[in-house]
């Protein structure tokens, strides 16, 4: 059974991109055959997983009936990681999905024949907009990865008022995962006293591994590859396989 | 003559509200005296100026027509340092916008009467949709702040797009005033590499002054003050009125 998930929160450069990628990349280096959906018009994910520009995107998913999930999906380079990526059109087809009747349920219909992946993660835009409600609707749970710096507790509140709102009307399916911290840094007292906020705020729904500041993965998106086979034994990498074990345990 | 401006990148977590709140304050420490517009549903702007929940908001401005920009003007305890607050209400406006015939020029109408600012800030959300469309309408200038990280380049080419279309259609006044450097780590190789990258293909159009990295910029917003005010002797602080001294020089 392929497990759907969302990697969400409007609020920008918080690691959605970075937990993203590296989280699949993880799962797939343990044998999981992993699916990565790239839901941003940005499309940094697709960039870091892939130098070539690709022909379709998950924008023509989106907006033609007749393309399937199939026609869009490229192997990476990485094993068991497939990729489907995005492109710029698709920042037009979020006022294009605003004239389908079914404009929340778009992907969700592309995503039913999954056969053989045993994950599914999609990336999205640091909005609530429609590609967002599209991942939202689609998926069976949703990781938010929460800076550790003051503006980021900001918006959880209304992203987890929009997910109880999608989960009652769109969704029954779908659950917070959890919460991860990223960009911990831990020469700060700002991190640790984020941290504890945030644990106390969500007991329980936070995972307990955290992912530090590296360097290393801010570099590794211009080599194109995942932390773990850019810099294997740098501390980013170390933590995304920590927090792979953590997601299947 | 007042001017104008837009903080602008639909990148997101690169700095804009870091920026828009420290330039605008250090702008206003040199007794000009300054307006901050929060154009952005996510008020982080709001939230790093003030610890009072606004009555009314930017929201407001752009939907009531009776609602007039001194109407929702708050003071701030910062000398020569005005706020024109956002609310959470403000991302529903941004659908509601779509149907105005006059879609892209709410806000430009409520910024004609500006009597005694010199500098008008306008702090928009990570995206091109139509609150940043109207804050680009409404501007003379855009100041653009890049990040010194891989992804940062990306979406400038887009943005440079967007502003040119609205320049040829909706606004001729608007120029780009420049482009600043964000959260440069000089331990690493990577923000001298985006930097050289930047500095080459925007030749002439990237300020001097970079913004370093610095953790006490991090910690202002959750004092509620600027960086002059919360840590004056930080390289942040230091950066910002060079910045400053830079933009009006
Ligand atoms: N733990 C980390 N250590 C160092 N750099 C990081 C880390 N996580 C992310 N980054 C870098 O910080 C920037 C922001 O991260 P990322 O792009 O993943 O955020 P995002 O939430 O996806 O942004 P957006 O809101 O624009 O989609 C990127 O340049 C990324 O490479
Ligand atoms: N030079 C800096 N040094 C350290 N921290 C910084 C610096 N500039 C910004 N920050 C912090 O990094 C985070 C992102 O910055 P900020 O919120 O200003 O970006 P933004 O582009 O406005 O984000 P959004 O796209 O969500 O509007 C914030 O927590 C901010 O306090
Ligand atoms: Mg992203
Ligand atoms: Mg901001």
């Amino acid at each position: 059974m392929t497990v759907k998930i969302a990697i969400a929160n409007q609020k920008g450069g918080v690691g959605k991109t970075d937990l993203c990628v590296n989280l699949a990349a993880s799962l797939s280096s343990f044998s999981f055959n992993t699916l990565l959906v790239d839901l941003d018009p940005q499309a940094n994910a697709t960039d870091y997983l892939t130098r070539n520009n690709p022909q379709s995107s998950t924008c023509d998913l989106l907006m033609k009936d007749e393309i399937k999930l199939e026609d869009i999906t490229l192997k990476t380079d990485f094993p068991n990681l497939s990729l489907a990526p995005s492109s710029i059109g698709l920042s037009a087809a979020q006022v294009q999905l605003a004239n389908e009747v079914n404009m929340q349920f778009r992907l969700k219909r592309k995503l039913k024949a999954l056969d053989g992946f045993d994950y599914v993660f999609i990336d999205t835009p640091p909005s609530l907009g429609l590609l967002t409600v599209n991942a939202l609707t689609a998926c069976d749970q949703v990781i938010i990865p929460i800076q550790t710096h003051y503006f980021a507790m900001d918006g959880v509140t209304k992203l987890l008022d929009t997910v109880n709102t999608i989960k009652e009307d769109l969704n029954p399916n779908l659950s917070v995962k959890g919460i991860v911290l990223t960009m911990y840094d831990r020469r700060t007292s700002l991190s640790k006293e984020v941290e504890e906020k945030v644990r106390n705020a969500f007991r329980g729904k936070v995972f307990k591994t955290v992912i530090p500041i590296n360097v290393k993965l801010a570099e590794s998106p211009s080599h194109h590859q995942p932390i773990i086979t850019y810099a294997p034994r740098s501390t980013g990498a170390k933590a995304y396989l920590n927090l792979a074990k953590e997601f299947v345990g």
